[in-house]
């Protein structure tokens, strides 16, 4: 971890009430794992080890914890610190409607979180609309029909034209004629890698405009976390993370792998299957989740 | 021997680096690594090239440990022959049991799918336009019904259709979950009360972009309803699927089909060969 030189000094500082360089090295092996068991990706592990070695190096030993303890404490607040600090509101448009575009692989709960947010900010007191942009997957605009349907909120479906660019726009123009001051566009899962389909969203962007885009993401996703959500930065861009499906037993390591590689926050985190289970996020309690 | 060991370190760290981005995790990879490392000491191994080719093998070893049963059948096997696919929310449970009606429909079998998931919106839906895709037919209740009711309806109406494949499509569910495991557990009794020996598969939907928890996802699967098969989906997209190798190595339940892609034809049988060398690809 330390140059040469550094390592002299060190030694000499070695018993003067401050951790030790071999205190740390063997308390950052084992943290090392627990990340990496914990789906944090493996470079991003490599590189906040090395933060986390430096901060702790040489910090000054604090009489009530072990030397263990205290290289644990400052993982959990760097932790913390990294994955936090954001405002991790929407920015809602003074010219509405807001229009709020949800993207992310197959799978990982978009249309659910639509139902979700949707719910959410009409206890905001907004007044939302539902999108379904998803022409492709079997009934899905079926899917979002019926979560709309249970919770009162109007569900915008395409009618004779399937050009998700079309919907979006008609659907802009249904809001602002009913008076409807937030849309929420529920589009079709898609592979990061598929240049056609990121395309697609890319073209989305550009004619609707979009004042947020969110990133829906599998808690229980793996070290792939850096690719798709790095993809997704780089081809479309977008403002905040949800994550998805964290009522179960998944660490949630891509919470920092995403957060690390983007820059963006986590917003909001889904904790079930009902449209009632979705909460702010909090890094600290994500910080603990990681850790074990 | 002293630069020899150095060039062998910076080798093992080039392959540990690989094998945790695949997801194969930490106490699997350090596994292989121990391997390696011994076989090192009996075996010329020099070079990257050579200890690659060395930690296929180990890994195909882990892979090939268990029989890998044909899934495509003989004429002695049961009628129907029941498949259920079970599997955490949005795995690719529903494609999944559209692409067997495929397979099996191409093969000239009589197939029923059950629509068992009565809870999610749209499930029912969503499967009804698998079945017209593929020529199967389809059993369903109304949402919120009983889906060991579904599945109790499907088995009897297969059975007096003379189906030759039954496959039924259950909801996701996490595994952490007791009630839903439950759920589950009710659905295989009620089957094999009505028909011993059914279900005659339980396959694991697994997406290839879980990281660790596919670990106690298959272990908790297998403890309520015995995992006969694993079929793991979205391998088009980057993720290595590395995990399965842990599964294989803990569990020994065989891997048996990949899904690569959304549309009926995707789904392919396991080739573990093709595997491993995706993982250094
Ligand atoms: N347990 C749990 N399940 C969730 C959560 N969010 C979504 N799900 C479930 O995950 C599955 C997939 O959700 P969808 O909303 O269909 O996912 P999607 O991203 O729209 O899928 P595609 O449109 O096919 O890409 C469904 O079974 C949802 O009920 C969550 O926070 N917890
Ligand atoms: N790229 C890709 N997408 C897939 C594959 N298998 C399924 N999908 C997609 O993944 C999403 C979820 O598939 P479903 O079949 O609804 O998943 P499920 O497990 O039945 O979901 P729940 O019933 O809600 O738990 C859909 O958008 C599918 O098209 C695959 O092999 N590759
Ligand atoms: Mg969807
Ligand atoms: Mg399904």
């Amino acid at each position: 971890l330390l140059s040469e030189g550094l390592e002299q000094v060190f030694r000499k500082l070695g018993k003067r009430g401050k951790l030790s360089e071999s205190d740390v090295r063997n308390c950052l092996r084992d943290i090392r794992r627990v990340l990496l068991e914990a789906d944090v990706n493996y470079k991003v592990t490599r590189e906040f080890i090395e933060r986390v070695g430096e901060k702790a190096i040489g910090a000054k030993v604090l009489k009530s914890l072990t030397p263990a303890q205290q290289v644990i404490k400052i993982v959990y607040d760097e932790l913390t610190y990294l994955m936090g600090g954001s405002a991790v509101g929407i920015n809602f448009s003074p010219a509405p409607p807001t229009v709020i575009m949800l993207v992310g692989l197959q799978g990982g709960g978009k249309t659910t979180v639509a139902a979700k947010l949707a719910r959410y900010f009409r206890s905001k007191g907004k007044s939302p609309m539902l999108v379904a942009v998803d022409t492709r997957r079997p009934a899905a605009v079926e899917q979002l029909r019926v979560l709309g349907l249970a919770l009162d909120v109007p569900v915008h479906s395409p009618d004779a034209n399937t050009d998700p660019i079309d919907i979006c726009t008609d659907a802009v123009t249904a809001a602002r004629r009913s008076g409807l001051d937030l849309l929420i566009l529920d589009t079709a899962g898609r592979l990061h890698v598929d240049q056609e389909m990121m395309e697609e969203l890319v073209k989305i962007r550009e004619r609707v405009r979009p004042h947020e885009i969110l990133l829906v993401a599998d808690g229980m996703t793996g070290q792939d976390a850096v690719n798709i959500a790095g993809e997704f930065h780089e081809r479309l861009g977008f403002d905040g993370v949800i994550l998805t499906k964290l009522d179960g037993d998944a660490r949630g390591g891509a919470a920092l792998s995403i957060r690390t590689v983007t820059g963006k926050p986590i917003k909001f985190v889904g904790v079930g299957e009902k449209v009632d289970a979705l909460e702010v996020f909090h890094p600290e309690r994500m910080a603990s989740r990681i850790l074990g | 021997i002293k630069g020899h060991r150095t060039l062998d370190e910076e080798v093992l760290d080039e392959i540990e680096a690989t094998l945790l981005q695949a997801d194969v995790g930490p106490e699997t990879t350090s596994k292989i690594i121990s391997r390696i490392r011994e076989r090192g000491r009996r075996e010329k191994m020099e070079g990257l090239k050579a200890v690659k080719k060395v930690v296929k093998e180990e890994i195909l070893a882990i892979m090939d440990s268990a029989p890998t049963a044909d899934m495509s059948h003989s004429m002695s096997i049961p009628r129907p022959y029941v498949i259920m696919v079970v599997g955490v929310n949005g795995t690719g449970k529903t494609t999944t049991a559209g692409k067997l009606a495929r397979k099996f429909g191409k093969e000239g079998k009589k197939v029923l799918l059950a629509a068992a998931d009565t809870f999610r919106a749209a499930a029912t839906e969503q499967l009804e336009i698998w079945a017209k895709r593929t020529g199967a037919d389809i059993v369903r209740h109304k949402s919120g019904s009983d889906p060991a009711a579904v599945a109790f309806d499907a088995l009897s109406a297969a059975l007096s259709r003379r189906t030759d494949i039954l496959i039924i499509d259950t909801a996701g569910r996490l595994h952490t979950r007791t009630n839903l495991m439950e759920q589950l557990k009710k659905i295989k009794r009620v089957l094999g009360g009505l028909l011993e020996g059914a279900p005659h598969e339980a396959l694991l939907v697994l997406d290839a972009t879980t990281g660790q928890n596919a670990i106690p996802q298959v272990d908790y699967f297998n403890q309520a309803v015995g995992i006969s098969g694993i079929v793991l989906s979205k391998l088009d997209g980057t993720a290595k699927g590395g995990v399965v190798i842990a599964i294989r190595d803990r569990l020994s339940i065989p891997l048996r089909m990949i899904g690569i892609g959304e549309g009926p034809d995707d789904l392919r049988d396991f080739d573990p060969s093709e595997f491993v060398e995706a993982l250094f690809g």
